[in-house]
């Protein structure tokens, strides 16, 4: 049996010993929890204001 | 046949028409008798006679075997020029009936003639023309015939059978496709034929086949090299095929049965129909599709020293190469089947149905009380590879096979990096992953099946137009591993969609093969799962032969956290 993620373009940066390993067609060995990746849309959150923190003056 | 000119040995025929004047004469029995009465007849039908035009069919039966001819065009001379070998044994079944069908839009295979062959006579003949002309007999009145069919019959020389059988089963080896093995591949070949001795001295089998040193080995001498090295001394302890022990049997018996095996197995022959009955030799092929299936024997695969097989997989924890066990003789059926035209014949023509019966049969086998009894052996095997320090229960908690396969791991036994943080995505299986960044790079290196495509993935109730040229990863799950899946990210589960479909191994084998689809063509399940940090993450759970139940504890609008567990995959259809 078999898990496939897919996640839209773009919206994750996998971690680069993952893609390196598959690049040379050999499958990782991991446990669940493991870090997969980083969202490519944390930086773009973090350079947006948090309307949390936002207050009416 | 055996012999030319100069050969001072007879032919072969006549050394088989002897044993079988000798056989018939029970005064002249010899100690070699035994020997004797085993060899592959080669039976053709040709063609027939009929007295009206329509569409026919033929059926060989001998013993409790069923094989079919095509179905001929609208014609009162229908051609078929269908073969099939057969075993012919000492106490065996030896009177072959053809049954002749006519079939057309009013009535489906209605029975019109038959004849019975008695093969030892057919084979007993003086006349080298191996083509005989047969009266097809009325079913409802024996002397009344309704037609002829001409039929060709012979005996197969055992050593061109060994020969034969040899070029075939090393061609399963020659993972490079350049008609030559190297040594390695001469090496899997010869683990798994699972004899010891032959192992440890296969460099001097190899050296003395590798006439100019050149390092390879091409078929023809190699395939020689077999054949007389079974006459000094059986290289072959048990079948690659279907794992059978056969050590028992005398060498030519061997080689039957690797030579029918090894044709069911891969469709080989013109005439079908043989693996579709109750007793088929191929069921042991079949049921070797998947490492899954051949876990409850793995203590006899052992035993009888068929060497395993490894795939290296890499160990992200320790950074270290590790060698995962599979035997050897599943990986060549593997091979041969998924990675074949031949092979995926076979699986258009029935094994479809017997991969979902076979999974269906384990499931309630791996149900029952008595299944239990195996999680010892099952522990034994991969004793390295199951931590029970960190399983939630103790093993006497499980009171069926499949209760252990689906166990819970105690609080905190798999850690969640960065827990709190929803930007980091996490491993959602103890597994084998695969990852990429573009789904044509996944494409390019990994999934080789012609018809893959997000959209048959995902099925078509679902928008896939995001996930078109998006990441994916793959999470393949071994037998020993912990089989409940967990969540990657934290959002809301938008839906479900249940896709039906086969139970094809999922195994990198059949991933690799152009010919195999299993990720599209295999059950599954897509889930959508909509999250602040990632947009929509598609998570497919795909079942496999053996392992086709999926059951998932979380419902469409749940919110989920990473690292939440999702559903498992359990035994069943």
């Amino acid at each position: 049996s078999t898990v496939i993620c897919i996640f839209e373009k773009d919206a994750i940066q996998i971690d680069e010993d993952l893609v390196a390993n598959s690049e040379r067609s050999l499958e990782t060995l991991v446990s669940v929890g493991m870090k997969l990746g980083i969202s490519t849309r944390k930086e773009t959150q973090e350079e947006l204001p948090s309307l949390e923190k936002c207050s009416i003056e | 046949g055996g012999g030319d000119d100069d050969a001072p040995e007879p032919s072969f025929l006549s050394r088989f028409r002897r044993r079988l004047h000798r056989r018939r004469n029970p005064g002249s029995l010899t100690v070699d008798a035994p020997l004797d009465f085993a060899g592959i007849a080669r039976i053709e039908i040709i063609s027939a006679e009929m007295q009206f035009k329509d569409r026919w069919l033929a059926c060989l039966s001998l013993g409790e075997r069923t094989y079919k001819t095509v179905i001929s065009d609208q014609t009162d001379k229908p051609e078929w020029k269908s073969e099939k070998k057969v075993l012919l044994e000492k106490h065996g079944p030896h009177i072959a009936r053809i049954s002749v069908f006519e079939t057309n839009r009013l009535s489906k295979n209605n029975f019109v003639g038959y004849c019975e062959i008695d093969l030892l006579e057919v084979l007993n003949k003086d006349s080298e023309d191996n083509i005989e002309v047969i009266h097809l007999l009325d079913p409802s009145s024996s002397d009344k015939t309704v037609g002829s069919l001409t039929i060709s019959c012979y005996v197969e020389d055992p050593i061109e059978t060994e020969k034969s059988f040899a070029r075939r089963v090393l061609a399963v080896v020659d993972y490079n496709e350049d008609g030559k093995l190297s040594y390695s591949e001469f090496s899997d070949l010869i683990n798994a034929f699972g004899n010891r001795v032959a192992a440890r001295k296969k460099e001097e089998l190899f050296n003395q086949a590798d006439k100019n040193g050149d390092g390879v080995v091409d078929m023809d001498e190699l395939a020689t090299l077999l054949a007389i090295q079974q006459e000094k001394e059986s290289l072959i302890s048990s079948c690659p095929v279907c794992g059978e022990t056969l050590e028992k049997l005398n060498r030519i018996n061997a080689v039957i049965h690797l030579t029918l095996c090894f044709d069911e197995g891969t469709g080989n022959q013109i005439m079908t129909g043989g693996f579709l009955t109750d007793k088929q030799a191929s069921y042991g092929w079949m049921f070797k599709l998947s490492e899954w299936a051949h876990f409850s024997s793995y203590d006899v695969g052992l035993n009888s020293g068929s060497s395993a097989s490894h795939i290296l997989v890499i160990d992200r924890r320790t950074k270290r190469l590790v060698e995962e066990l599979i035997d050897g003789k599943i990986v060549m059926s593997m091979r041969a089947i998924y990675q074949s035209k031949v092979g995926l014949i076979l699986i258009d023509t029935g094994a479809k149905e017997i991969l979902q019966n076979l999974s269906e049969k384990q499931g309630r086998q791996m149900n029952s009380l008595e299944s239990a009894k195996d999680i010892p052996k099952f522990l034994e095997f991969f004793k390295d590879q199951i931590r029970l320090d960190e399983i939630k229960y103790p093993i006497e908690h499980f009171k069926t096979f499949n209760e252990f396969f689906i166990r819970e791991l105690k609080p905190g036994a798999r850690p969640i990096a960065h827990e709190d943080d929803g930007n980091i995505a996490v491993c959602a299986a103890d597994s084998r992953l695969m990852a990429f960044k573009s789904v044509d790079d996944s494409l390019r290196l990994w999934i080789k099946g012609r018809k893959f495509s997000i959209q048959g993935l995902l099925g078509v109730g679902l928008s896939s137009e995001a996930f078109m040229h998006g990441s994916l990863v793959i999470f393949r799950l071994a037998p020993q591993d912990y089989h409940r899946f967990h969540l990657p990210v934290s959002g809301v589960i938008e839906s479900f969609l249940e896709i039906p479909g086969c139970l094809y191994t999922v195994n990198p084998i059949a991933v690799n093969s152009k010919y195999c689809n299993v990720f599209t063509e295999n059950k599954r399940t897509v889930s959508i799962i909509s999250t602040k940090e990632f947009g929509k993450v598609a998570f497919v759970a795909i079942g496999a032969t053996m392992v086709g139940s999926m059951t998932f504890v979380r419902k469409q609008g749940d919110y989920v956290h990473k690292g939440d567990e999702f559903g498992y995959f359990s035994f069943g259809g």
